[in-house]
């Protein structure tokens, strides 16, 4: 069975969308078979791997009971990648999931089939930028959790609250089994004190938890998406490539059984 | 009366409460007495003018019905700008909010009565990342719209989305009056083509509606939050001062009557 990953941070312009994209692909490229779930309205992880946003292609009418996610999977241009695409009618699913039934656990029935299956080894979900019934859908339906960090005062603030509502839904029953895989420091710009200021702190406050990689702000990771590729696609050989493929690496040691 | 400005945009990590936090500032030193409402759960507002973040002491209260919002009303350590703080339990309101009665409009009747008295001649909303019921209160509530824009990728796909809502909140009803104040490009960095490019796309795209002044990315204004500051008591003679200042005045030359 597949593991599920969310990449998810309250906080906006963490980096959530290029490090979902980026470890989907490096971890395709080390030969796992990764579906990419894209929970976001915006979309972005969808046009990031040069998907087109087609209405009635996401998750959306799934989630409210029409049809099943294994109906909306599409492969993308790169070997072992698939995704479940978003569209502009997920802005309305968080209102109209609110509403219906077992509301927190939606995304979960619909996942387990496809993770239970022999298609996929991972399964990463994008996560929109709050803590609304879309992330906590994720939250419920997910193994781990994976926190993308800007290296930036505000993402510091934030942290301690995406924590908080881990611990809320593995101890109320949501999800008994959702871990905290870690903490991956982003945009980190070696010019400023600002940065490595915020990694000690958050070195201090997680320990372990902090990946070793640390992702350097690059310009070629937001020049990529507007080709539709991931990085290693885009330029291989640039910082941005090898920082996620290290990572890659690292994350498969932590799945490791 | 006072003009009522939402700074919003879905997308996350554009610069909204940067922009929010430093144009109030800069009215403020230009004599204007302004009133910032944090509207996120996140209250990087609120921190970033050196504020706690208490429980109780937001709009989260009023919105469903329990007091008013002068009651939440703080001054702030920078002449002639108050704040309405945000804090931890607004998460909570989106949901409870829905399920109210008039949802859309409840904090356009709280702040009413604050706009319609002598205290104030702006009020700037920071919204948080998403177009969610706080978002759409916003909206309904604002004279007008101010959208800062990050010059990447992703940033300019989310742009249509906001003023596709702009619309719809204007011409169903819920908010004639709305307008778009403009669009202000924000972290520009020179040395990269993608930015230049994005400009001139949005250039293209909005014509006047976008502000002359564009915002440099500059890592003092990522560091001002952290001493709980705007720019201009932080470092006032830095780059990204100087780019908040000629804003606020371009931003009164556009509230002309
Ligand atoms: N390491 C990096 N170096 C430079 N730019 C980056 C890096 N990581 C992400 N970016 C750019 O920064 C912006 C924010 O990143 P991204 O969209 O991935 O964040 P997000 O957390 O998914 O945002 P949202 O909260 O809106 O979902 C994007 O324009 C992206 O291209
Ligand atoms: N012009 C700039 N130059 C450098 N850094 C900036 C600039 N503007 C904002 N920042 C920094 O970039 C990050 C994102 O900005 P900010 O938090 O204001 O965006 P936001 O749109 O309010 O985010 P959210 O969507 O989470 O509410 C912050 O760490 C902020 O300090
Ligand atoms: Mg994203
Ligand atoms: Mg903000």
């Amino acid at each position: 069975p597949a593991k599920i990953i969310a990449v998810a941070n309250q906080k906006g312009g963490v980096g959530k969308t290029t490090t979902t994209i980026n470890l989907s692909a490096c971890l395709a490229q080390l030969g796992r078979r990764v579906l990419l779930v894209d929970l976001d309205p915006q979309a972005n992880a969808t046009s990031g791997l040069g998907l087109e946003k087609t209405v009635g292609a996401s998750a959306y009418r799934p989630l409210l009971g029409e049809g099943t996610l294994a109906d909306k999977i599409c492969p993308t241009a790169f070997e072992r990648l698939h995704i479940v695409p978003s569209e502009v009618d997920m802005c309305g699913a968080e209102i109209e999931i609110a509403r219906a039934e077992n509301h927190l656990r939606r995304l979960a029935a619909l996942l387990e089939p496809v993770a239970a299956g022999d298609q996929f080894d991972v399964i990463m979900i994008d996560c929109p930028p709050s803590l609304g019934i879309l992330t906590l859908n994720a939250f419920a339906a997910s193994d781990y959790l994976l926190i993308p960090l800007q290296c930036e005062y505000y993402a510091l603030e934030g942290i301690s609250m995406s924590h908080k509502v881990l611990s809320q839904v593995r101890d109320n029953g949501v999800n008994p089994r959702l871990q905290l895989l870690g903490v991956v420091m982003t945009m980190f710009d070696g010019r400023t004190r600002l940065a490595a200021q915020v990694v000690e702190e958050v070195r201090q406050h997680f320990g372990d938890l902090v990946f070793d990689t640390v992702i350097p702000r690059a310009i070629r990771l937001a020049e990529a998406p507007s080709f539709g590729k991931p990085i290693i696609h885009y330029d291989k050989y640039s910082p941005g490539a090898a920082a996620y493929e290290v990572l890659a690496g690292e994350l498969l040691q932590r799945l490791k059984p």
